[in-house]
C-alpha cells in the first residue's frame, strides 16, 4: 500500500511548497499514475530490440534485470524477448550472490548483461533492496555480478 | 566549458522536506520547460550523492505506466533517500538508496504525470513514445544547461517497467544529438531496466508462459489463451481479450499481479 501513502504526503501543500511543485495551481491532484494519459497513448514502438542492437553496436553498457515474482513483465518475458537479440555468450549462466544467498542469476554476453532478481516483484528494489543496491552497483561498477 | 552554477539551481534547492530526517546530501527539486508553444513542463526531484558527489556518475531514473510518477514509485518506494510512513506525515531514510553509489535524477515523465504539467490539455489525450522520447531529450539538454556541474559526468539511464520503451528511446535520442559533437556534453554510458517492456509479441508469449509454468492458470486455459491470441497484433481479438480476462479474474484469484507471493493491498 506504499502509493497511498505517497499520494497523502505529495498533496500536501506544505511539501509542494518545499519542492517549490504545483507553482502553476495544476487542476487535478497529483497521483501516482494518470489515468487519462495511459487510456489515451498513441504510438508505442512494437518492438525495442532493434534499438537495443543499435546501442549495443555503439558500445553502450546494457543490463536488464528481471524480479521474478513479477507476473506483468515476468522473467520469462524478458528472456523470451532478449533471446532474439541472438547474443554471443561471453559469461556462462551462473548464481550471483547477495548477503551470502543467490541473489538470482545471471548470463553476460558480448553488449548486454542480464540478472533476475530473486524474491522480487516488478519494483526490484521494493522488495529486494540488498539486492537491488549489489545490482545497481555492479552495473555503476561495470563488473560481473558476485559469484560469491 | 563546465560553466557556472546559475541562480537556476539555487532557486530550485530544497532545505528540507516536511518530516525529513536530517540529510548531509544536497536535494534540488523544480521545473524544466520542455515546449514553449503547448506550455509544457517537466517536474524533477535531484538528490546528489551522498559522499563525493562531484565524482560520482548522474543516473537519471524512468518509472513507466505509461503515466506513472517516478517519484511515486522510483523516489518514494524503490531507490530514493526517504520512505515514507504510513500517515504520509514524515520520511524514514532508505538503507539501500542509491544515491550512495551515485547523483540520481528523478523525472516524472510525460507531461501530465505527478507535477509535470501541460497548458495546451489536448497533450493529455495525445501522449506516446515519440513525443515522450523528444521532450525527456529537451529536458535533459536544458537540465544540464541549469546545473553545468554535470556536463561530461558520466551518465547513465535506469528504469523500470514501460520504461523499457522510454530508457533506449531516450538513450537513443542522446545517442543521435551527440553525434554533433567531438565531445558530448551529455556524457551517455549506458542504460539499465529492471522489468521492462521490450518485445510486444515475445513478451506476451513469455508472460502466459511465466501464468502458467508458476501455476497462476490452469492448462485448459493456458491452451485457450495460445489457441485464441494472435500477439504479432497490436489489437487483439474479443475472444483473445475475453481468455486473458478469464485467466485474471477466474483464475489468479485475489493476488497483487506485481508480486505474486506477498499480500494483497487492501
Amino acid at each position: 500500500c506504499t502509493e497511498n501513502y505517497a499520494e497523502k504526503y505529495y498533496n500536501r501543500p506544505e511539501v509542494q511548497r518545499a519542492m517549490h511543485a504545483n507553482t502553476t495551481g495544476i487542476p487535478y491532484k497529483w497521483t501516482a499514475c494518470s489515468d487519462v494519459l495511459i487510456k489515451n497513448w498513441t504510438d508505442s514502438q512494437f518492438s525495442m530490440l532493434p534499438t537495443y542492437r543499435e546501442l549495443m553496436a555503439a558500445g553502450l553498457r546494457i543490463w536488464v534485470f528481471s524480479g521474478d515474482t513479477d507476473s506483468v513483465v515476468p522473467v520469462t518475458a524478458t528472456r523470451f524477448s532478449l533471446n532474439h537479440l541472438n547474443l554471443t555468450v561471453k559469461t556462462q549462466w551462473y548464481p550471483w550472490y547477495s548477503g551470502g544467498q543467490v541473489g538470482g542469476w545471471t548470463e553476460v554476453y558480448e553488449g548486454l548483461t542480464f540478472a533476475t532478481v530473486r524474491g522480487a516483484g516488478h519494483e526490484v528494489p521494493l522488495f529486494q533492496p540488498k539486492r537491488g543496491f549489489t545490482l545497481f552497483s555492479s552495473f555503476l561498477a561495470g563488473k560481473e555480478l558476485p559469484k560469491s | 566549458g563546465g560553466g557556472t552554477k546559475d541562480e537556476g539551481q539555487e532557486v530550485d534547492r530544497i532545505s528540507a522536506l516536511p518530516g525529513q530526517p536530517p540529510v548531509t546530501f544536497s536535494q534540488f527539486s523544480g521545473y524544466i520547460t520542455v515546449n514553449e508553444t503547448h506550455g509544457r513542463a517537466l517536474f524533477y526531484w535531484f538528490t546528489e550523492a551522498t559522499t563525493h558527489p562531484e565524482k560520482k556518475p548522474l543516473v537519471l531514473w524512468l518509472n513507466g505506466g505509461p503515466g506513472c510518477s517516478s517519484i511515486a514509485y522510483g523516489a518514494s518506494e524503490e531507490i530514493g533517500p526517504f520512505r515514507i510512513n504510513r500517515t504520509g506525515s514524515s520520511l524514514y531514510l532508505n538503507k539501500y538508496s542509491w544515491n550512495k553509489e551515485a547523483n540520481i535524477l528523478f523525472l516524472e515523465s510525460p507531461a501530465g504525470v505527478g507535477f509535470s504539467y501541460t497548458n495546451t490539455s489536448s497533450d493529455l489525450t495525445d501522449s506516446g513514445d515519440q513525443r515522450t522520447a523528444q521532450d525527456a531529450l529537451i529536458f535533459m539538454i536544458r537540465w544540464i544547461s541549469r546545473f553545468p556541474q554535470y556536463k561530461y559526468r558520466d551518465f547513465y539511464i535506469s528504469g523500470e517497467s514501460y520504461a523499457g520503451h522510454y530508457v533506449p528511446q531516450l538513450a537513443k535520442k542522446i545517442h543521435d544529438y551527440n553525434k554533433a559533437y567531438s565531445e558530448p556534453f551529455i556524457n551517455l554510458k549506458g542504460f539499465i531496466v529492471g522489468n521492462g517492456v521490450t518485445d510486444s509479441y515475445y513478451d506476451n508469449i513469455g508472460t502466459v508462459t511465466f501464468w502458467w509454468s508458476h501455476s497462476m492458470i490452469s492448462d485448459r486455459t493456458y491452451r485457450s489463451i495460445l489457441s485464441l491470441c494472435n500477439f504479432t497484433l497490436t489489437n487483439f481479438s474479443q475472444s483473445c481479450n475475453d481468455v486473458i480476462n478469464y485467466a485474471i479474474n477466474s483464475e489468479f484469484g485475489n493476488i497483487d499481479q506485481y508480486s505474486i507471493y506477498t499480500p494483497t493491498c487492501t
